[in-house]
């Protein structure tokens, strides 16, 4: 599969999904 | 009698899971007859000794059994159940000595706790949630997650289990609008849980915070999918899938299980591989088990197959022994074992 048609990727994507929703 | 089990044949031991070595090495009976519905592989100390054993369920009673010599059980014990019939054991990652099972008819009601102590004799049946329940998963750190239906919506509970059985802790996570379907723990990262809906939604929940961290659509190819099994990498979240209503409309034959990958950032997931039939084989999937690399499924034709997932093809294929078709098959958690079993109550074990 072509990585791009997934848009930017994080590493961190669990602590930064985590910081941005409601708590 | 407590033994009812027949020795195959005499294989050396191998804890490296091959399935091109995959070889029938025992079968178990339930001298009941009842129907057999689930399987699982648990630690149990028995006389002092942590041994690898295995729990069969019927409609009416589960089993424990006890490895005795090479390829050969012993059953220790049975609980039984007289009102609600058993739907499913709930296999608990990490936890010896207890089975948990859910009971119910056409949905969960009950999840139970099961204990015996071999020393003492004794057993013990702790009701550990009750309701319309629709998912539950055995998590690691003696958690269990469970989503119910109430009068207004759905909730969504983590409960840990006491050493007595009983619930030491209680916690919910935030509710989705839609009935979940499966829930899979993530591979190397013990706060996130999956969450697989019948509106073809993937959710991620912080298990620490209880926060509903996203909802990602992955598109209406296969209806309600299972999740078998998830990891990250890299940044991206691998889902393997399984679908239980594909129809043979892929040019490579008829899909059982998918990888797919998904960026939890953007929402955005795509199809990475199929893992289809070996043409020629007829049927489709009836319910699956994923373990490591490996996933095996029983399909509607009788046979069990299994594909190696980084190879991305079917690398065995079981026929069904006697007249009877499989019921269902799991891979063992404890040993290199892949356990199957037919409606007749008979388990066997490869």
């Amino acid at each position: 599969c072509n990585q791009a048609d997934l848009g930017p990727i994080s590493i961190n994507w669990f602590e930064e999904l985590s910081s941005e929703a409601l708590p | 009698h407590s033994i009812e089990q027949t020795e195959i044949t005499d294989v050396p031991t191998c804890d490296t899971l091959n399935p091109g070595n995959l070889q029938l090495v025992s079968k178990l009976k339930n001298p009941s007859g009842s129907c057999s519905v689930d399987v699982s592989a648990t630690w149990w100390e028995i006389a002092g000794v942590k041994e690898p054993c295995i729990i069969t369920a019927c409609e009416y009673a589960i089993s424990l059994w006890k490895p005795l010599d090479i390829w050969q059980w012993e059953k220790m014990y049975s609980w039984h159940f007289t009102e609600v019939p058993v739907l499913q054991i709930v296999p608990m990652p990490d936890v010896c000595n207890l089975v948990c099972v859910a009971l119910g008819n056409l949905e969960i009601r009950e999840i139970r706790v099961l204990l015996w102590f071999s020393d003492a004799k004794s057993e013990n049946q702790v009701l550990l949630s009750s309701g319309n329940i629709q998912a539950v998963l055995g998590l690691t750190k003696r958690r269990l997650v469970s989503s119910s239906r109430t009068l207004c919506d759905q909730q969504v509970e983590i409960v840990t289990i006491a050493e007595d059985g009983g619930s030491k802790e209680k916690q919910f996570l935030m509710p989705i609008e839609e009935t979940i379907q499966t829930f899979a723990e993530v591979q190397g990262m013990q706060e996130a849980l999956l969450g697989t809906t019948i509106m073809n939604n993937i959710v991620i929940w912080n298990l620490k915070t209880g926060q509903l961290l996203r909802k990602i659509y992955i598109g209406d190819a296969y209806q309600a999918s299972i999740c078998h099994k998830a990891y990250s990498e890299m940044g991206l979240l691998f889902v393997v899938l399984s679908h239980p209503c594909a129809k043979e409309k892929e040019p490579s034959g008829s899909p059982v299980f998918q990888l797919i990958v998904i960026n939890p950032k953007t929402a955005l997931s795509m199809g990475v591989m199929l893992y289809c039939l070996p043409q020629g084989q007829a049927g489709r999937f009836l319910e699956g088990d994923v373990k490591d690399n490996f996933a095996a499924a029983v399909l509607t034709s009788g046979t069990i197959a299994i594909w190696d997932l980084l190879l991305g093809h079917c690398t065995a294929l079981l026929p069904p022994v006697s007249d009877q078709n499989w019921s269902f098959v799991k891979w063992s958690g404890t040993d290199s074992h892949l356990l199957a079993g037919q409606k007749d109550g008979s388990i066997f074990v490869y």
